[in-house]
């Protein structure tokens, strides 16, 4: 099959921001994430799951150093978004493991959470694509996690 | 600041699936992929918002060929991964808007969502990457979205 996974990444700078009952809409998430454009901050990873009811919510991450901006930026904002409740987690790690076609073996995301589940490290929020699993997990379990999956995949061997 | 869109691909094979009701705890997420990976079943898009309640949603994509086995491998496995509900929809289009380095850019992301809004297309889940922004909308919307973004990122232009 060749080598899928090519590496595991981790990120401690970002934050979690979690934003709840949002009107599952039209305009509702271009309504949050506009003004945060404006402002110069850098949104990295955007989660939002489908939902059999009227509000949803949305995860996002942004550097650690943006946090006290966005918060009020979107506080400002509640009434013109119309969300519930805004948290936000410093205590993130964002772990990513790279690869390619990694679609074609969805074994690969499979092992990822396999991993992590026999270590009982929860996941906080997932983001796929073909080239890349991202989880958002405890940051006290940040070395823990990458050298588990590192060994999971297999990589010291391709060194 | 150079051509960060590269382009916008549409998907019209895949349906999309959410498991409702999911307790977040360790182990819950592998339970789920596991047996699709050994299925066979190749999972795309995966998409979990982290949650302050006790259960969560898990939102992924199949091939529409697979989803008489998907929804029979989860229906059996129910009590086993312990969800709520399964909802199957064959009527989405998985919307990418592809590009480099597009964290540093986060107004690409906010475009995209706005051009859908002004459209007034519900974007029911949302996965990003710094090189992929991923939207799930109604089928019926496809063209109008891909005509929509192509033209917002002036992408007829680099042609
Ligand atoms: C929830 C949010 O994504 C909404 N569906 C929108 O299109 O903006
Ligand atoms: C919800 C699900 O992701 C759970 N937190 C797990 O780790 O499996």
């Amino acid at each position: 099959e060749g080598e899928i996974v090519r590496g595991v990444t981790c990120s401690q700078e970002e934050a979690k921001v979690v934003l709840s009952g949002i009107q599952d809409q039209p305009g509702r998430v271009a309504s949050v994430f506009t003004p945060l454009a404006t402002a110069g901050i850098n949104v990295d990873m955007i989660v939002q799951n489908a939902t059999q009811q009227e509000t949803t919510e949305v995860t996002f991450t942004i550097p650690l150093n943006d946090v006290v901006r966005c918060k009020e930026i979107l506080n400002n904002l509640r009434e013109n978004i119309g969300f519930h409740d805004l948290v936000i987690d410093k205590n993130v790690s964002k772990i990513s493991v790279v690869g390619i076609g990694m679609r074609s073996h969805s074994g690969v995301a499979a092992k990822a959470f396999q991993t992590l589940a026999e270590l009982g490290i929860n996941i906080q929020a997932i983001a796929t694509s073909e080239i890349k699993i991202t989880v958002l997990i405890d940051r006290k379990f940040s070395e823990l996690a990458v050298r588990s999956l590192h060994s999971r995949y297999e990589l010291e061997k391709a060194g």
